[in-house]
């Protein structure tokens, strides 16, 4: 993926976390993506803890990115 | 390690939740 369609793709991602379009992510955010993922709250949580990498409970669109970011780097290399 | 260990385990979850979110948007099961 070029860089502004990996842009474009980590917004949309972010604002349906981010449902309530608040400008950032919580952890009760996350778990309610259960309805909408084949993933547990259990495993939301575990990729909200993954992406907070500051700790303090929120996820902002720049910590998001990384994470994709990161997701991409590793699909490319294996 | 098990630090190693978490870290892989969390990788796979990333990877689950992203490939998730691009499947959703692409459409395909």
């Amino acid at each position: 993926l070029a860089s502004a369609a990996v842009l474009e793709k980590t917004q949309e991602f972010f604002q349906i976390c981010d449902s309530e379009s608040k400008g950032y992510i919580t952890r009760t955010d996350m778990r309610k993506l259960y309805r909408e993922l084949p993933l547990s709250s259990e495993e939301l949580e575990n990729v909200f803890d993954s992406l907070d990498s500051d700790r303090n409970g929120y996820l902002t669109q720049t910590e998001f990115s990384s994470g994709f970011s990161n997701f991409l780097h590793g699909r490319r290399m294996s | 390690d098990p630090n190693m260990k978490g870290a892989a385990a969390n990788e796979g979850v990333l990877a689950n939740f992203f490939n998730s979110l691009l499947s959703k948007k692409t459409g395909s099961p």
